[in-house]
């Protein structure tokens, strides 16, 4: 009990649609410095797992930090996440609070 | 608090 403790999540996001389906905002050196969840497709891979949520900031991706990652480097990371063959799944360590 | 207001908003990416 007492103020919220921002507690990072790991989600297991199983590839089982054509696309992942989340948005993403921010990256290092913008207003938001680790990409925030903005949007979740239904039809996605991202929304068929159900813990995914608009709002959540991304941690890691596969055990990889986001931390420093400008935008386009942290959407590069996640889009070869999806579409790598190694695994069948991708790990997002997220968490609530900025 | 006023170096945020001098940071770019970010790009959306949609994946």
């Amino acid at each position: 009990p007492g103020a919220p403790v921002p507690t990072p999540t790991l989600v297991h996001v199983v590839k089982n649609a054509n696309t992942l389906g989340i948005a993403i905002e921010g990256g290092a050196n913008t207003r938001q410095p680790l990409p925030r969840i903005v949007t979740i497709q239904k039809g996605g891979s991202a929304h068929g797992c159900g813990q995914l949520k608009v709002g959540q900031v991304i941690l890691e991706v596969n055990g990889v930090s986001l931390r420093g990652r400008e935008h386009q480097d942290a959407a590069c990371i996640i889009a070869e996440a999806f579409k790598s063959k190694e695994r069948d799944h991708i790990d997002f360590l997220v968490t609530e609070f900025n | 608090r006023e170096k945020r207001l001098t940071l770019p908003p970010s790009e959306i990416t949609l994946l």
